[in-house]
């Protein structure tokens, strides 16, 4: 096992227990930096750890990201844990992000489905969902990307318990979903909320329950441009963006359509890229171009974030 | 651990929206067992399918009945399955 971060392989994946063994090395590493909180627990008792960057205040304006909610979109976990590691070493070196953690916390919540996690690992690795059983039903687990209060039951989610798209019984049903749910809340000041999934190279802004053209549509819209922009210009990497519902196809109980409904302007899910092919099986030398890439858009959302504070 | 043995990740290409349609359809077919890994959205995109081997002959069929054109994006999904476990494994060795 690696001694710290530094001996961390970022260009491999890593089980669940690794993950956790890293953040909490990040954590002592960067104690004046990096503190680990645990938000809720999944519905099998393991940790929802959310990694906070903060270089002081109180309740400071706030950027969550989020990596893995669909357990098997492994490159996402993968990405998130080399995002800790970006952060800490570029404070103080990229004027950027030192600007922005100088005003700003970012919360990290690199495993957000711990337990679809551990399953991909020791079961099947094609799950996605979370692992709770439903009632009635043979099949377990629930989608945590339809389980929001954002048009919860809409077209664009099965209420089928076997479908990959099940909604669940009730909006925020999945305590992977409600925990966020009371951390946003709770924080109150969450400013940017970054979503990321794989795999087909998208950037989206909501809306994707309904077709009514989020207020902020514009902003959004030139925000996404810069920052696929920025990110094709490491590998040429080529990604649509949009809102989801004419992007991709209409999504009820979304994670961002919720965030921004909460006020949450800056809200976006990510598609990572399926450039290396594989789908959900890309090949591990492609976690490190992949992070690379995604977090020059990243950065530019956060960049105008913190430069359009609101 | 569950095998997938002899499953494989078709890219279906849709040429027209007709096409799309019945693509579309496929998601409907509970008994094939498909995991659409990238789902249906517009013409330009393809859509990414895992098929169960014991749904393969039946898709194929379907997708080819309809002229749809599609190509075999992963042949083995167990062999590839098997790689990243050795990579894996070695790598933490």
């Amino acid at each position: 096992e690696p001694r710290n971060t530094d001996s961390f392989d970022f260009s491999r994946y890593h089980t669940l227990n690794e993950i956790y063994s890293f953040q909490d090395m990040l954590v002592a590493e960067n104690p004046k930096m990096v503190s680990k909180i645990v938000i809720g627990r999944s519905y099998e008792g393991r940790p929802l750890n959310v990694l906070k960057f903060s270089t002081g205040g109180t309740n400071r304006p706030a950027i969550w990201i989020d990596t893995g909610i669909h357990s098997r979109e492994w490159v996402t976990q993968a990405s998130g844990t080399w995002f800790a590691k970006k952060i800490v070493t570029d404070y103080g070196s990229d004027p950027a992000l030192t600007a922005i953690l100088d005003t700003m916390d970012i919360f990290l919540e690199i495993v957000t489905n711990p337990d679809g996690y551990y399953y991909t690992h020791n079961t099947n690795r094609m799950w996605r969902k979370t692992r709770k059983p439903n009632s009635g039903s043979s099949c377990v687990g629930v989608d945590p990307n339809r389980n929001w209060d954002a048009g919860f039951g809409g077209a664009g989610a099965s209420s089928n318990p076997c479908s990959e798209t099940y909604h669940g019984p009730s909006a925020h049903s999945e305590s992977e979903v409600k925990s966020i749910v009371d951390f946003v809340k709770s924080h109150g000041n969450l400013k940017a909320f970054l979503s990321i999934h794989s795999y087909s190279q998208m950037l989206l802004y909501p809306y994707g329950y309904t077709r009514t053209v989020a207020k902020d549509q514009a902003e959004l819209h030139a925000v996404a441009e810069k920052a696929i922009t920025d990110l094709a210009s490491l590998y040429g990497t080529r990604y649509r963006y949009g809102s989801i519902i004419t992007t991709i196809y209409q999504a009820s109980g979304g994670t961002i359509d919720w965030t921004y409904n909460q006020g949450i302007k800056y809200s976006y899910t990510f598609e990572l890229r399926d450039t290396g092919r594989y789908g959900f099986i890309l090949p591990a030398n492609q976690i490190i171009p992949t992070a690379k890439e995604t977090w020059l858009a990243l950065m530019v959302i956060m960049d105008h974030t913190y430069k359009n504070l609101y | 651990k569950e095998t997938f043995d002899g499953h494989q990740v078709l890219r279906i290409a849709p040429r027209d929206e007709a096409q799309l349609a019945l693509v579309k359809d496929m998601e409907d077919m509970m008994e094939f067992e498909l995991d659409f890994w990238k789902g249906v959205t517009e013409v330009a995109t393809h859509v990414d399918v895992r098929v169960p081997f014991h749904s393969l002959q039946s898709t194929k069929t379907y997708l080819e009945s309809q002229d749809i054109k599609y190509s075999i994006m992963i042949e083995d999904l167990q062999v590839m399955l098997d790689e990243e476990q050795e990579e894996m494994d070695s790598a933490a060795r």
